[in-house]
C-alpha cells in the first residue's frame, strides 16, 4: 500500500509552523 | 484498563505509524533483570501526526543533557521497547556507540528518519533507542526479524545516509536473543 513519507527538511519546517496547513 | 485512540487533528500531517514516547533511569549498582527494567520504564505520551510529534518533542530534555543511566525510546504504538515483546522477540538491533556531545543531534536525526519512513522495510521497524552512559553514549534502532539480512543491510545503509555519520563510526548488529543470553545490553 501507499506508505506517509516525509524528508528530514519537511519534517523541520513542520515544526516551526505554528499552524498546520 | 483505559485505552485512548491517538488520532491527528484536523489539518494535520498524518503519520505511517503512532509512536509513543518511553523513558527509563537504571541504578547502575542493581543487577539489570526484565522486572526491574519494566518497572522503571515509563511511556509518556503517543503520537499520531507531525504536529503532535513537535508538542511533545519540544518538551523534552535533549538527550545529551541527562546524566547517568537514562535512556529514551520511541516505538511504535504498541510495541514495547522490551526484547521479551511479540514483535521484538525474533528481532535484532544495529547498536551505534557515540562518543559524548553528539547524542542529542543523532537522536534527532534517527526518530525524524523512523517517522518520515526512510528506512523502506515495509513494517520492520520497531523503534529506536537512545541510551545515556558515563563514558559514552548509545543509539539503536530495533527491527522485527533479525534473520532478515537484506532488511538489516538496508537498515544499515539507510542509517549512514541518514545519520551522516563519522567514517570510523562502529555499527555493530545484535540480536534480542543474544541479549537476552548474555543479560547484558549496555
Amino acid at each position: 500500500g501507499t506508505r506517509i513519507i516525509y524528508d528530514r527538511k519537511f519534517l523541520m519546517e513542520c515544526r516551526n509552523s505554528p499552524v498546520a496547513k | 484498563s483505559k485505552y485512548k485512540v491517538v488520532v491527528p487533528g484536523t489539518g494535520e500531517h498524518p503519520l505511517q505509524y503512532n509512536y509513543t514516547f518511553w523513558y527509563s533511569r537504571r541504578i547502575p549498582s542493581r543487577p539489570a533483570s526484565s522486572q526491574n527494567y519494566e518497572q522503571n520504564i515509563k511511556q509518556f505520551g503517543t503520537v499520531a501526526s507531525v504536529e503532535q510529534f513537535w508538542r511533545v518533542y519540544s518538551h523534552l530534555v535533549r538527550p545529551g543533557d541527562l546524566s547517568g543511566y537514562s535512556d529514551f525510546h520511541l516505538f511504535k504504538e504498541g510495541i514495547k521497547p522490551m526484547w521479551e515483546d511479540e514483535a521484538n522477540k525474533n528481532g535484532g538491533k544495529w547498536i551505534i556507540r557515540l562518543r559524548k556531545g553528539l547524542a542529542s543531534r543523532f537522536w534527532e536525526n534517527i526518530i525524524l528518519a523512523m517517522m518520515g519512513e526512510q528506512f523502506m522495510v515495509g513494517e520492520e521497524i520497531c523503534g529506536v533507542v537512545v541510551s545515556i552512559r558515563f563514558q559514552e553514549d548509545i543509539l539503536s534502532i530495533w527491527n522485527k526479524t533479525a534473520s532478515d539480512q537484506v532488511t538489516t543491510a538496508r537498515i544499515r545503509d539507510t542509517l549512514r545516509r541518514v545519520l551522516n555519520l563519522p567514517p570510523n563510526t562502529i555499527m555493530e548488529y545484535k540480536t534480542h536473543t543474544d541479549s537476552l543470553k548474555d543479560n547484558s545490553s549496555f
